[in-house]
């Protein structure tokens, strides 16, 4: 799965994710990836892309889970991505990169590793995976 | 108002065996994305163009799990499905089954510009495709010479591979083989206790 969330200087919030799946999976098997607020959200505070355990995303409605937690509890974007991460996940392995519309990038998983890359206007850009 | 900003994945759940030369490929691939992504928003592209540009230059890329290298059916062949969501109005466009399309994140974009629906699947999705014109190929394009071999570890393990703590029956302590055991039940080639709280 790959996935890739913006804010632009006008503070619009976009999110897209794509994939091929599992491997070995059953024909016509449908993951979090198309489910929007699944795999895959975004509004006016934030845009949000998950990858991992797909049928553990599905049920933690996890993208939808960021912007809601933002939106009636308040909490900014990192806070809201540890918060869907270590609560709504149950046994599945997941992770997810999230935008504000204050510019902020997000990130968190709680599987060994996750191909990651952000990158913010004033110059902070990190790629990691581990 | 805050500046740009933007984030890209290739995927949750990494061997941890992954030899250093494709950490590398990875990260290179990671990087030229970002610098995709970056100019275009320099250049003053809205969110939603950008986060497709960047997205179809990885299911263009074989290295991760989407587009040409994606992960096998147990036929051996390819469905792929992708959306995509712009925030402001909460316009979003979804497609799944699809076999023959480039890029899905594209067809997901016109389902969400072109068509009066969300998602659109399967049959419907390549008719859908066929009808807006984007660039169609054999499923063959899309299947890798590695994901045939990773298709047929996990055909041996008969399992599905989306990350390396799936319990290996008998092999480990006798708990994971008796937990197995109590609830012989499969489900997507696993345990079912992986999904109890289903």
């Amino acid at each position: 799965t790959v996935g890739c969330v913006v804010v632009d200087r006008e503070g619009r919030c976009a999110a897209a994710t794509s994939t091929g799946g599992l491997m070995n999976k059953m024909s016509g098997r449908i993951g979090d990836s198309p489910l929007i607020g699944a795999g895959t959200y975004a509004c006016e505070l934030c845009g949000v892309s998950c990858t991992g355990e797909g049928e553990a995303i599905i049920r933690g409605t996890l993208a939808r889970d960021v912007a809601a937690v933002m939106e009636y509890k308040g909490l900014e974007l990192q806070e809201a991505v540890d918060f869907v991460i270590k609560e709504r996940l149950d046994e599945g392995k997941a992770g997810l990169i999230a935008v504000s519309n204050k510019g902020e990038v997000a990130f968190g998983f709680n599987c060994n590793g996750m191909f990651r890359g952000c990158a913010t206007e004033d110059g902070f850009m990190e790629v990691a995976i581990w | 108002m805050g500046g740009w900003a933007i984030a890209v994945h290739g995927g949750a759940g990494v061997d941890p065996n992954l030899p250093p030369e494709r950490q590398e490929q990875a990260k290179q691939l990671l990087n030229r994305c970002l610098n995709l992504g970056i100019s275009a928003l320099r250049s003053n592209f809205s969110a939603i163009d950008v986060v497709e540009l960047v997205v179809r230059e990885l299911e263009t890329d074989p290295l991760f799990n989407s587009g040409r290298g994606s992960a096998l059916t147990t036929k051996g062949t390819v469905e792929m499905e992708a959306s995509i969501m712009d925030g402001p109005k909460r316009r979003c466009g979804a497609v799944s089954g699809l076999t023959t399309v480039k890029n899905p994140i594209s067809l997901a974009r016109l389902v969400m510009e072109k068509s009066p629906h969300s998602y659109i699947a399967f049959s419907g999705a390549e008719e859908f495709a066929k009808e807006q014109g984007v660039e169609l190929v054999e499923n063959e394009y899309f299947v890798t010479e590695e994901n045939l071999g990773m298709l047929k570890l996990a055909k041996e393990a008969n399992t599905i591979l989306f990350d390396y703590r799936i319990p290996t029956v008998g092999l480990e302590s006798c708990s994971v083989g008796a937990a197995a055991m109590d609830n012989p039940l499969l489900m997507n080639g696993l345990p079912i206790r992986v999904y109890a709280p289903e």
